[in-house]
């Protein structure tokens, strides 16, 4: 799985996110990628999500959708909204991984793997590139 | 406003030496090309939406992620590709899921939200539409490489095992 989220110089803000599925899925198994809410989320009043993980464990948990709801209804940051849902995750037993942008500021992840292919940039600062 | 941009390839359980040299140095490089393609679309004044479609279309073409070119493979020996796409600024979106034959997934999700009525497109309709909508055709054999095809063989020769625990090959 792989996903993208920007803010743009007009602080539009854009999610997308896309993917193989899962190693010898079966019965037209779709995750959360696709799926406006749990994947893949976007709303310039809180902030931009894409998903990667244990797609099941998103979907139940509406994670793209819920980390926006908490940013634009509980006055949340991103990062704090971000955390917590991953939280969430490892609680109902899921794994996986989430990055997110807000309105302001740089982009940031959360994820309760041992490894994530992440990297971001921004404007004002230096580009950075992980993976564990 | 300032611009940002987070880029994600995947999780897992991949750990520190769990990775060959040439696996770790190929996901450092297939992540910069791809957060160079969505930066240099914002460093000129480009749209968010923009920008996330052009960094997911690169690793949808980079074989060392599982999206597009890269895939993993059904139990069946297909590869089903699912994608989707969302702007901020009015809640449009668009996705789409099972595609065989779209060689950028996200493309036809973009198309689906700006092309269509709908938000989600499922199946071969979903490729009859993208393919409708001069979204960029592809043979199977173009999504398939050596490796995944190993992955599977490996879970296959495991039918008794969970597929979606250790074995995950997201």
């Amino acid at each position: 799985t792989v996903g993208a989220v920007a803010r743009d110089m007009a602080g539009r803000m854009a999610a997308a996110t896309s993917t193989g599925g899962l190693t010898g899925k079966k019965w037209g198994r779709v995750g959360d990628s696709p799926l406006i809410g749990a994947g893949t989320y976007a709303d310039d009043r809180a902030a931009a999500v894409s998903c990667t993980g244990a797609g099941e464990y998103f979907i139940r948990l509406g994670i793209a959708h819920e980390l926006c709801a908490r940013v634009r209804l509980a006055g949340d940051l991103p990062s704090a909204a971000g955390e917590a849902m991953i939280g969430e995750l490892g609680t109902m037993g899921g794994k996986g991984g989430l990055i997110h942008v807000g309105r302001d500021g740089p982009g940031g992840w959360a994820f309760n793997t041992p490894g994530m292919y992440r990297a971001r940039a921004a404007a004002d600062a230096a580009p950075e590139i992980a993976i564990y | 406003m300032s611009w940002a941009l987070a880029i994600h390839g995947g999780s897992g359980s991949m750990r520190r030496g769990h990775l060959s040299q040439a696996d770790d140095e190929a996901g450092r490089a297939g992540l910069a090309a791809a957060l160079e393609a969505g930066a240099a679309v914002l460093r000129r004044g480009g749209s968010a939406l923009d920008a996330a479609q052009a960094a997911v279309e690169v690793l949808e073409d980079d074989p060392h992620f599982n999206a597009g070119r890269g895939s993993v493979f059904t139990a069946e020996g297909r590869i089903e590709c699912d994608a989707a796409i969302m702007a901020g600024s009015d809640l449009a979106a668009g996705a789409v899921a099972g595609l065989r034959t779209t060689r950028h997934p996200v493309a036809a999700a973009r198309a689906v939200m700006e092309r269509s009525p709908h938000v989600f497109l499922a199946g071969a309709g979903a490729d009859a539409f993208a393919h409708a909508h001069d979204i960029e055709a592809a043979d199977p054999a173009w999504f398939e490489t050596a490796e995944r095809r190993r992955q599977l063989d490996e879970i296959l020769a495991r039918p008794d095992g969970r597929f979606d625990s250790d074995m995950k090959y997201g």
